[in-house]
């Protein structure tokens, strides 16, 4: 299912936005 | 903090005039700001836009959180 495998690596970007989300915030001099 | 309040501050700033929501050009400013590229943020804003009107709400914002801290899978 190719929808399936979009939803995937859509999940890995979204969990790349949000951990820099994060770090942004947190991990800020 | 609480995750509506974490939610909150991210959704912050990105809005960062303060419209209430998130447009498409919001999300590219974060290129740079960010280590994503400019194609992954459209990605992004496709993904969480679930509706695709073209403007990121804070429910939308706070859905794709949410899914981020619970419903990540672990592989």
């Amino acid at each position: 299912d190719p929808n399936m495998k979009g939803a995937a690596a859509n999940e890995g970007v979204l969990a790349n936005f949000f951990n820099s989300l994060l770090s942004k915030k947190t991990g800020s001099p | 903090s609480t995750l509506m309040e974490k939610t909150q501050e991210f959704f912050q700033l990105c809005d960062i005039q303060q419209k209430g929501f998130i447009t498409r050009r919001d999300m590219q400013r974060l290129h740079g700001e960010l280590p994503l590229s400019a194609d992954e943020l459209e990605n992004v804003f496709d993904t969480l836009d679930a509706d695709g009107n073209g403007y990121l709400t804070l429910d939308e914002f706070s859905s794709g959180f949410s899914e981020f801290m619970f419903g990540q899978r672990v592989s």
